[in-house]
């Protein structure tokens, strides 16, 4: 699996989250 | 598979703090090394370097303050390479989006809008539309402007609205006057964030220009004017009057036209305006005349060069304005009127003798200057030719007797001038006189080289001084034996039916019998022209046909004969217009009917002595009140008057005789000698002329009609066509004596079958009822049935009737004329049964009958 992950910063408390948006199997 | 905006970066701001903002992976990292690797729009395309990746995690990190107006979103391709370079995954796209920060204020397209608008324009009226764009994200609350007036001069009171959205002025109210601010300055701000109070704004102006339009009446300067002026006299420059106007200056609203009302009848007067000054000037281009005009009254008004606008039209009053003209009166001395005169002078006369008066005429009372002789006016001679007059209070004498040497010096004519002089007004007139010299006789004009004494007529402008030699006298007496001989010239021409005498005068042809004259006869026309017999109508007489049967040729005998033997009582006759009807006399009415009467038959019918102007009249009174009874009735249903000649001769359906070609031309020699002879017409035989005219009409025997008269006869019916058989054309007249006289009808054709024409004519009366049935008549073709009845039969029941056998499959040319005689028992009808298979079917019958109460009748059945 090929995938791109973003970064999701959430500004109230502090943490942050990656949320895959685009992948592809094989 | 899906695609989104992955992540999000505003402009403006540094974002490298949310690094890295996103990272790549592919699961063969976990069997072999992994290389990740970046590319496109701010990475290695420019603006370079915006984005990084970290080759051997994935990590992408932004580099850099990015630009939304520059850049508005990335796409960054991502790859996955083994050790060799090679792709180990399909790329994949991260979108990156700029976020939009309000870091672009409105810009307006024009530093100075410019607009104009008229004066007096309604309320809400758009003026202008205002321009500015914002360059931060379409559709986004940064780039929404929001317009507003924020100033205007003058600032007496707000004039103008503008649309916040849209950037439309408009007026606020329909109070601009033009003649108050004819500029207004607006200054307008434009903000966006919608107008919001965080948003960016600029500011712009308007330049708007009212426009003028005629709303202002203009005026004199002055309520009214005096003037004086003198008699006789010319003025180029009489009187300024100036014209007040508020609308713009130069303008054809502001233009005046001064014009007069009344009071310059004489067209003494003149105003011309000025357009610069709008000033207009009062000028004498006609002497007035003291003595005429001792005063008088101009009254002028004043308007625009242009219409006044709509907004004060209502209100517009015209406005009088007088100007007092007093006129002075100018002595004006005299003057010779007439300005020459002339005298006769003769060799006879002595030394002081009077030739005549020359006066002239005072202009301030008319009266002659005599009046004031030796006071006011002296006369003197002015140009005198061998000084031979002598003037003394306009007497004119011969200063000497006249000499035969002054007579061929003056080359026997006298010419000069004789003054009248005002001395206190220092004013002089000057008359001509003309002598003409008589009685002079040079050397060889001398009385004894002639056999003849002169004669000498003298005449002067003094009645008194009338002189007439012997052969003048003469003259005189062969004139009033001219004037004696006119009477009994006149009485000589007055006796015009004399053969050959009174040229020049036309008896008038009021109906008398003698008038029927010689071109009724039986036979051929010249040049195969239909005749038109056109009724005599006897004075008083009520009855009137309006129709005969022109097919033959003794049609003309016939009406003839029948108007001989009817006499003055019951008079019945017809008239048919094959052409139509229009003469040069014919009423302008009339004309409205196509076609002409051939001018042959009309010029022979008005020899004859008809009266043609009647006739006109009648038959379009006839078409008139027949149109007049239905609105709806087409005009030309009423006169069957047509002219369709020279478009194409409907030849086939009536009877042409080329039909005959086919058939056996044997049944031809049974018929009348003139059906033969039409026969060997048409077969292009060696014929006879025709014979003189038949002298014992009625004919006791048959005689055929000519085919080719019938032809023509059809030919008047537009209805039938030329080329094809299709439509039925019935006319049916039928005249009884006594009122109510039946018109020509045109009857549309009930079947749609082919080419019958039926007609019948009786010119009689009594209670004969002629009828002409048909019965089964389609398809029929080429058939000429000719019926005569004639027959002074009194009391019978005379019918008229031709009885034809069937036509089923039968030849196509019957022809059959059958003569009533006086007396004899007849059938009581005309029929022709099942004429099926044939077409083209002509049925004549007349009956002619002295007698009342004939009704015509024809029947077709369905």
């Amino acid at each position: 699996e090929f995938q791109i992950q973003v970064r999701d910063h959430n500004a109230k408390n502090g943490t942050i989250k990656w949320h895959s948006i685009r992948r592809q199997k094989r | 598979e899906w695609i989104k905006f992955a992540a999000a970066c505003r402009e403006g701001e540094d974002n490298s703090k949310r690094n890295p903002i996103a990272k790549i992976h592919s699961d063969c990292a976990a069997n072999q090394p992994v290389t990740y690797r970046i590319s496109g729009v701010g990475i290695d395309q420019p603006p370079y370097g915006i984005f990084i990746i970290n080759q051997k995690t994935g990590e992408i990190n932004i580099t850099s303050i990015v630009d939304r107006e520059v850049t508005p979103f990335f796409i960054i391709y991502c790859r996955a390479l083994n050790a060799q370079g090679q792709d180990l995954e399909n790329p994949l796209e991260l979108r990156v989006r700029v976020m939009d920060i309000n870091d672009n204020p409105p810009v307006f397209s024009m530093t100075t809008f410019l607009g104009q608008i008229e004066e007096n324009s309604n309320a809400n009226t758009l003026v202008m539309k205002l321009n500015a764009t914002d360059a931060d994200e379409p559709n986004n609350l940064n780039s929404m402007i929001a317009f507003k007036i924020i100033r205007q001069e003058p600032s007496d009171s707000p004039m103008f609205t503008i649309n916040r959205k849209t950037g439309e002025i408009r007026t606020m109210n329909n109070f601009l006057d033009r003649e108050q601010y004819s500029q207004y300055s607006l200054v307008v701000r434009g903000s966006d964030r919608d107008g919001g109070a965080d948003g960016m704004s600029a500011e712009s102006e308007c330049s708007i220009t009212i426009l003028d339009v005629n709303d202002n009446i203009p005026y004199l300067e002055q309520s009214s004017y005096d003037i004086t002026i003198e008699e006789n006299t010319l003025h180029s420059q009489l009187l300024q009057i100036r014209v007040i106007d508020l609308d713009e200056e130069f303008s054809d609203n502001w233009k005046a036209i001064i014009f007069f009302i009344s009071g310059n009848e004489g067209n003494w007067f003149e105003i011309e305006m000025n357009e610069r000054t709008n000033v207009g000037t009062l000028k004498v281009v006609k002497p007035l005349d003291y003595e005429a005009v001792k005063n008088l009254q101009l009254c002028i008004g004043v308007r625009n060069v242009a219409e006044f606008h709509q907004s004060i039209i209502s209100q517009y009053r015209l406005t009088v304005t007088l100007i007092t003209v007093t006129v002075l009166n100018v002595v004006k001395g005299c003057v010779f009127q007439p300005g020459s005169k002339t005298f006769i002078v003769d060799s006879r006369m002595e030394a002081n003798h009077t030739v005549g008066e020359f006066l002239a005429t005072d202009c301030e009372t008319g009266q002659a200057t005599n009046k004031f002789k030796n006071v006011r006016y002296r006369y003197v001679m002015g140009n005198n030719p061998e000084n031979l007059l002598v003037v003394d209070s306009g007497i004119i004498t011969l200063r000497n007797r006249v000499t035969m040497e002054q007579y061929e010096r003056l080359n026997k004519r006298y010419e000069g001038t004789v003054l009248s002089i005002h001395d206190s007004l220092q004013r002089t007139c000057t008359g001509t006189i003309i002598m003409v010299l008589c009685g002079f006789w040079t050397t060889t004009e001398h009385p004894t080289t002639s056999t003849e004494k002169p004669v000498t007529l003298s005449i002067t402008p003094n009645v008194d001084n009338v002189h007439f030699g012997p052969a003048g006298i003469g003259l005189l007496i062969m004139g009033f034996l001219v004037l004696g001989l006119v009477p009994f010239l006149l009485i000589s021409c007055d006796c015009g039916g004399a053969p050959g005498g009174g040229a020049g005068f036309e008896p008038v042809p009021e109906c008398s019998d003698g008038a029927i004259h010689t071109w009724a006869v039986e036979g051929p026309q010249p040049g195969g022209i239909t005749t038109i017999c056109v009724p005599q109508m006897p004075p008083g007489n009520a009855n009137v046909i309006e129709y005969i049967d022109n097919s033959g040729v003794y049609t003309n005998e016939y009406c003839g004969r029948e108007m001989q033997d009817l006499g003055g009582g019951e008079r019945t006759t017809g008239f048919e217009l094959m052409d139509g009807v229009k003469t040069s006399a014919a009423p302008e009415i009339c004309q409205e009917y196509s076609g002409t009467l051939r001018r042959n038959s009309m010029r022979e019918c008005r020899d004859g002595g008809l009266n043609m102007n009647f006739m006109e009249s009648y038959f379009c009174q006839k078409a008139y009140a027949y149109a007049d009874e239905d609105e709806g009735r087409p005009s030309n249903d009423c006169l069957l008057i047509y002219d369709i000649e020279g478009v194409g001769s409907p030849a086939g359906s009536v009877g042409c005789c080329s039909f005959i070609e086919d058939l056996d031309e044997s049944f031809l020699d049974t018929l009348g000698p003139k059906f033969k002879k039409l026969a060997d017409i048409s077969l292009g035989k060696e014929i006879d002329s025709y014979p003189d005219p038949d002298p014992s009409w009625p004919p006791q025997s048959t005689e055929p009609i000519c085919p080719q008269h019938m032809e023509q006869l059809a030919s008047g019916h537009p209805s039938i066509s030329p080329h094809f058989g299709k439509t039925t054309v019935i006319s049916e007249n039928a005249y009884p004596s006594g009122p109510g006289v039946q018109h020509p009808m045109l009857i549309p054709d009930p079947l749609g079958y082919g080419n019958i024409t039926v007609r019948e004519s009786y010119t009689t009366s009594g209670t004969l009822k002629p009828s002409v049935h048909f019965h089964d008549n389609q398809q029929a073709s080429n058939v000429v049935v000719t019926e005569r009845v004639v027959g002074p039969i009194s009391g019978a029941d005379l019918h008229g009737m031709l009885e034809i056998p069937a036509l089923r499959d039968g030849t196509n040319v019957i022809v059959t004329e059958r003569v009533i005689a006086p007396g004899s028992s007849l059938p009581n009808s005309l029929t022709i049964p099942n004429p099926r298979e044939t077409s083209n079917v002509v049925v004549t019958e007349r009956v002619i009958q002295p007698t009342s109460g004939m009704i015509g009748n024809l029947s077709i059945p369905p």
